[in-house]
């Protein structure tokens, strides 16, 4: 069963089309293995992209490298999806 | 999980199983059968019975509604709230006059488990995965985008060519049975004059085209239904929507479920991304499942009414 310690999801909000063109670059970098729950669309839409723990500090140097602004929607994915699972399963109970 | 007896006990404010919401298609089934039937269109890759429940009144080959949810198998919200839209047409045929008026004269065909092998999989291995799971020859990686391997604008820009992407296309358009076997029902039916796909999140109204920026022919028409079925969601809880054409309001994505369903000249083809715009993405709680279905049920309504109300 795939785990998600450690993982978190940045969203990214771009202050314009430059910074968003350097968002969307990050799809081309596999070796981050970043996962796009909302794609690049436009400026004043943001952009949701879980990190697996092995990239956050990379991810994160290289953002705040580019001046590019994020905040932490999700702190610890799965401590999340273990609440969900806990709920899934008191209910059945 | 002790079963339920009847579908009134179902546990709609929760999450299930792929075995338990079949369970609950089959009870829906048993307790209506004059209303509701189990259409079997196909299978999954894996096997697995791609089941649409039908709600009709009676005639035949009746002009129809399709309504799906669950092709990405990761947006769990869409799957929970299809169930609670069938339990919803059953109790409010024969109360509602805007849905009485509406089955007494076309049916409503719901797919809720679009995706199983998919939705099987985040129970067990991989919660956050989206696409089916067929293996790629010659590649590690498995499955594909459901939402990218339709016959409109396939190949083109906004899908991916790599069996690894979230948004891989498939080695040709329709090589997914999960998206062959609808494929197939829409062309034989021949009658369809609405479709509604449903995903999350971003809390969107979506319509065609996503692959090209030529506006579709009935864009107004679709524009202002788009604004009535919005502002009728956000009566509910003030939940506010964008919406639009897939490629203004998100980005270029070929091989769309709805650019194809449009083309096949199903005029009210929608795609809504529901909840959440928050803090939880994927992993809406369940708390939130019977409100984000409350409210999109009102959006719902407003499309099938006008499909009914504007015959073509």
């Amino acid at each position: 069963k795939e785990t998600f310690e450690g993982h978190q999801v940045l969203r990214i909000v771009a202050k314009d089309e430059g910074q968003l063109s350097l968002i969307k670059a990050l799809e081309d970098m596999s070796e981050f293995e970043l996962d796009f729950w909302r794609g690049v669309t436009d400026v004043s839409t943001p952009v949701d992209i879980r990190v697996p723990f092995h990239s956050l500090q990379s991810v994160k140097i290289h953002l705040e490298g580019q001046d590019i602004e994020y905040s932490v929607m999700i702190e610890d994915l799965q401590a999340m999806l273990d609440k969900e699972q806990e709920e899934m399963v008191s209910a059945a109970r | 999980r002790p079963e339920p007896r009847n579908s009134d006990s179902f546990d709609f404010a929760n999450y299930h199983p792929i075995n338990e919401i079949y369970a609950f298609q089959d009870m829906l089934v048993a307790e209506n059968p004059n209303l509701v039937s189990k259409i079997v269109i196909g299978q999954s890759y894996q096997g697995r019975d791609l089941n649409v429940l039908k709600f009709s009144t009676g005639g035949t080959n009746r002009p129809a509604i399709w309504i799906d949810t669950g092709i990405h198998s990761r947006e769990w919200v869409t799957q929970a709230s299809g169930t609670w839209f069938a339990k919803k047409i059953v109790t409010e045929y024969g109360r509602d006059p805007a849905l009485t008026a509406i089955l007494d004269k076309m049916d409503i065909f719901l797919e809720i488990v679009t995706n199983p092998d998919g939705y099987y999989y985040t129970h067990n291995s991989n919660r956050m995965w989206r696409k089916t799971r067929k293996p790629n020859s010659g590649s590690n990686c498995v499955g594909v985008d459901p939402n990218r391997n339709w016959d409109a604008g396939f190949g083109g820009p906004g899908a991916s060519g790599n069996p690894c992407s979230e948004t891989y296309r498939g080695p040709r358009a329709h090589s997914e049975s999960e998206v062959k076997s609808i494929v197939d029902f829409v062309k034989s039916h021949r009658n369809f004059k609405a479709f509604i796909s449903i995903h999350s999140y971003s809390q969107m109204l979506l319509y065609p085209y996503g692959y090209t920026r030529t506006p579709v022919k009935d864009q107004a028409e679709l524009h202002s239904l788009a604004k009535k079925a919005i502002t009728d969601l956000a009566s509910l809880y003030g939940t506010r929507y964008r919406y639009g054409s897939i490629i203004n309001t998100i980005y270029q994505a070929s091989g769309g479920t709805i650019d194809w369903t449009y083309n096949q000249g199903i005029k009210y083809s929608y795609t809504f991304e529901l909840r959440d715009t928050g803090r939880y993405g994927f992993v809406l709680p369940a708390n939130q499942i019977i409100p984000t279905a409350k409210e999109t049920w009102l959006a719902l309504m407003a499309i099938m009414d006008h499909t009914f109300k504007n015959p073509y």
